[in-house]
This record gives C-alpha cells, structure tokens and sequence, in this order.
C-alpha cells in the first residue's frame, strides 16, 4: 500500500469570498459563476454546505469561494453590483487566509487520514475555517498568519520527508 | 488544449450527515473525524464553510460530511453519544441525496466550467445542494431522484460522447 499521502501544498495566494443568504432554487449558483467567469475569475474552491436559513420567507443558503488574491477585488465589485438582481445578502471578502492541502491517492478509504490533518492543526492551535475535500485531496483554510506553521505541522504529521513535494505558492 | 471535463460521475449510494453548532476552536474536527474514523467509518465529501454563528455566547461553525450510505447509522449513533462532550447540537441524517461530479484536469483555469454544470442542473429544474471543488473535480449535491437526470443533464452539457467514462454507483 503507498503512503496514502503523497505531499502537502500551501497556497497564500488566495482571498476568500462569502454571499449570504442566496435564494435556494435552481439556477442561482450557475447565474453567479457565470457573472464570475464573464469577468475572467478563476475560482479556486467552491463550498456550499447543506445548511439553510429562512430570510423573508425565502429558503437561502451561502456560497463561499477562493479566487486569486489579485481577482478578489473584481469579484466582488461584480458581485456587488449583481446582488440586488440576485436577491442575495451581503459579499464579504478576507484576503488574511492561506489554503493548506494534503494529496495523495486513496486517502478517502483509509478513515482517519483526515483526522490526523486536523489534529496536526489542533496541536499547534490553528483553528480551521474552511474544509473541502474530494477523493485525492483535502483542502482546510487557515489564517494566513498561520499558513507555513500549518504546513510545517501537516509534514511532520504525516512523516513526510524532503523527498515529497512541498509547494508553496507566496 | 485537451478538453477541460473527462466525463462525469454519479453516486447514489451516499447519505449526507450535518453536525450544528460546533464551537469554533481548534481540535474540534480532529475529535469529530478521529470519532469517525475509530468507528470505520470512510467518510466521502467533508464541507465546512465559513460561515459562523453564535449560539450562549459560543461561536459555532457547522460541518456536513457525506459516508456511504451503509454506514450512516453508524456514524449518527457514535455522533449523538459525543455531542454532549463535544458541545455541538443537533446531527442531522440525510440518505435521499445523490453526489453528481465532472472530473478533468485544468478546469480551474478555465473559468466557466463550473457555471457551465451548475447551467445544465439549472435547466432541468435540478436544485443544488451542497458544492466542493478541488482543482480536478467539482461535486454537487443534488437529491436522489434527480440524481440520473443530474448525470444526463450534464454530460450533454459537456458534450461527451459515448467514448468518456460514465461511473454510476447505485
Ligand atoms: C444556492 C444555489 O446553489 C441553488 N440551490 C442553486 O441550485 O443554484
Ligand atoms: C469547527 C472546527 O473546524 C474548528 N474550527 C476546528 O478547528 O476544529
């Protein structure tokens, strides 16, 4: 069996951005990923969770997402000047995060490769703000004042050494 | 430029777990997924978004997470014995869900694929649910009776012949 992970990557390059309260029904994420695109946004992770909240009688949710530092300006001006034709709540914008992620195949069939992350985290009291994660990767998003010691933590953690690959985009 | 999404995949064999009001501060996630991974339990999908709530005086955060559906119960039970030592609230089930995802490499650079799937859920009346991304994979959550129209709906969006791989697990 390979290690199930491979390398950690940290990524500080990143600004976060939240709508809040967008009207659940079909067709709203796409016309807010369009305006995105439209403006040349790349977006990095998206993340809607389950969770609900009844705003005026309407059913709504929140999206969250990280761009490019550098787009996070562009983003939210369109997405500002979108909201009222939305019909969602506020845009906030937090430029102060870093993306840390561990890769590897197979880390979904071996429960508790995500708990060691986030212990790794707990141990240097780095709180984890935002978590997504797919079959190869798992992404947690930590203050960017906390970006190398989470990496640093995350490599011990997982025994890696120089060998594997570290990327660090600053 | 090979073409950003190499086909599409669907899982119906997932059931969706929300855990509310989790109080915000290192080592909480670690506890939750060690919790989890001592039960065997694989866990698929782990979304947690920025969102904060403040619940006596406490900010909380709330984590959703997808398992296969074989081991919900399993994961419910082991969660509602440690809520009262983690200090969160309610756990939520959820077995009528369906993952919906396009895998490719590059598609973050490419902008508009993303509102390119959520488009083709959005016209055919398919509501989203849950999103998380990672540079190679963006998957919706979507509920079980739509979950083969999610997988039609977008594999003619991306235009994928016969030739690319479908992956249904029922
Ligand atoms: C909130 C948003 O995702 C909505 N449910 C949609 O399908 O577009
Ligand atoms: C909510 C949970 O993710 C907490 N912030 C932690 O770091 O564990």
């Amino acid at each position: 069996m390979p290690p199930p992970v491979r390398g950690v990557a940290l990524d500080q390059n990143q600004a976060r951005l939240a709508i809040r309260h967008i009207p659940d029904r079909p067709g709203m994420a796409a016309r807010i990923f369009r305006l995105l695109a439209d403006q040349k946004v790349s977006v990095d992770m998206i993340i809607q969770s389950q969770r609900c909240r009844i705003v005026d009688g309407v059913t709504t949710r929140d999206i969250a997402f990280t761009v490019a530092a550098i787009d996070a300006e562009t983003a939210r001006t369109a997405l500002i000047n979108a909201a009222t034709d939305l019909g969602c709540g506020e845009i906030t914008v937090d430029a102060e995060i870093a993306k840390v992620s561990i890769v590897g195949s197979g880390m979904v069939n071996q429960p508790g490769v995500a708990a060691r992350m986030f212990a790794a985290l707990a141990q240097n009291q780095i709180n984890i703000q935002m978590i997504a994660t797919s079959e190869i990767k798992i992404s947690s998003v930590v203050a960017k004042d906390q970006g190398v010691q989470a990496l640093q933590a995350i490599h011990a953690a997982f025994g890696l050494s120089g060998a594997e690959k570290i990327q660090v985009s600053t």
